[in-house]
């Protein structure tokens, strides 16, 4: 696991952490759904917790599906390539390529189109950039960087829940195990197992 | 375009899916090492650069394979435990086109992702390895 420079996190007064939606993306509940399952996956291994707000603009963490140059400087590219990106703490924006085909329920390994992405998997990935993670080169971490389309990966490793204690201790109800991406899916592509 | 599930997606191909992805040009680069020019690597060295491999240029970058872009490709090599070869090799182009997060590797000149693990690996060319 691996920090930004400098280290950066939530200070302790800002533990309980909110959320909210572009409202122009005007997200379904479905798909908002599967942020707050992402959500999950760290509170439950760490003090933070997240909660759902209407307002965007006053929310911590600012979630946004955006198409090419989006005023940040980092424009997207399109289907596959860049899929999203998140800011270091406490910046909160979390920002998603609205040209990409996200899958929001459903096992999208067995999906009929190549370009399809796992939403829940690539949300996971991008929080742990909210909560001051950087990329890891532990291949089953939710942390590394690169994910085949049609893959899901969406729970914690070891190497992920170390770094995000490291940062703001362990959630008290934490029974210290994780179930590393090896045991529950197997990521596919082109008919090759790659893990 | 959000798929509630996966028996939304449409059997047949949708116009888009026929379309190139940003990174599947960078394949035809298969192979090519050190010394060589060919049409288009300025752009896998501009890729490097979004991604912190290769620092920012004052001028646009070339298309010869050049001293930079190897030194860039064995740390990429080593961020993802691939064989630290320098060249573009198989493996290596696999994981350049795969889709991925757009958060640089790299931030400020140092590698975050291989953090702890010895920098000098890159200029022997050799892992060491000890026995459990």
């Amino acid at each position: 696991y691996a920090f930004f420079p400098g280290r950066p996190f939530w200070p302790a007064n800002r533990r309980d952490l909110t959320y909210g939606f572009l409202p122009a993306n005007e997200l379904s509940d479905e798909v908002k759904a599967v942020f707050t399952r992402a959500f999950e996956k760290w509170s439950a291994v760490t003090p933070l917790t997240f909660t759902q707000t209407d307002s965007f603009f006053s929310a911590d963490i600012k979630i946004a599906f955006y198409s090419g140059d989006h005023g940040d400087g980092e424009p997207f590219d399109g289907v596959l390539g860049t899929l999203a990106h998140a800011f270091s703490p406490t910046n909160g924006r979390f920002h998603l390529d609205a040209a990409e085909n996200w899958v929001v329920s459903g096992d999208v390994t067995t999906s009929s189109l190549s370009s399809a992405v796992d939403l829940e998997s690539v949300a996971v990935h991008e929080i742990g950039h909210l909560l001051g993670l950087g990329h890891s080169s532990v291949e089953d971490a939710i942390m590394f960087p690169t994910i085949s389309s049609r893959t899901r990966k969406v729970e914690l490793a070891n190497d992920d829940i170390d770094g995000i204690q490291s940062l703001y201790g362990s959630n008290p109800n934490f029974n210290g195990s994780a179930t590393t991406s090896t045991t529950q899916e197997r990521e596919t592509s082109d008919g090759e197992a790659r893990y | 375009r959000f798929f509630p599930n996966i028996t939304a997606i449409p059997p047949w191909p949708l116009p888009n899916a026929t379309s190139l992805a940003p990174w599947d040009a960078f394949k035809k680069f298969a192979g090519c090492q050190s010394g060589e020019k060919r049409d288009g690597l300025s752009k896998l060295k501009q890729y490097f650069n979004n991604f912190g491999y290769i620092p920012n240029s004052p001028t646009n970058f070339s298309d010869d394979f050049n001293d930079e872009l190897e030194k860039a490709l064995k740390i990429y090599q080593q961020n993802f435990n691939l064989n630290v070869t320098g060249q573009l090799d198989d493996q290596t182009l696999q994981q350049i086109v795969r889709p991925r997060c757009g958060n640089a590797d790299i931030v400020n000149g140092t590698s975050s992702m291989n953090s702890g693990k010895s920098s000098s690996f890159h200029t022997t060319g050799h892992f060491r390895t000890t026995a459990h």
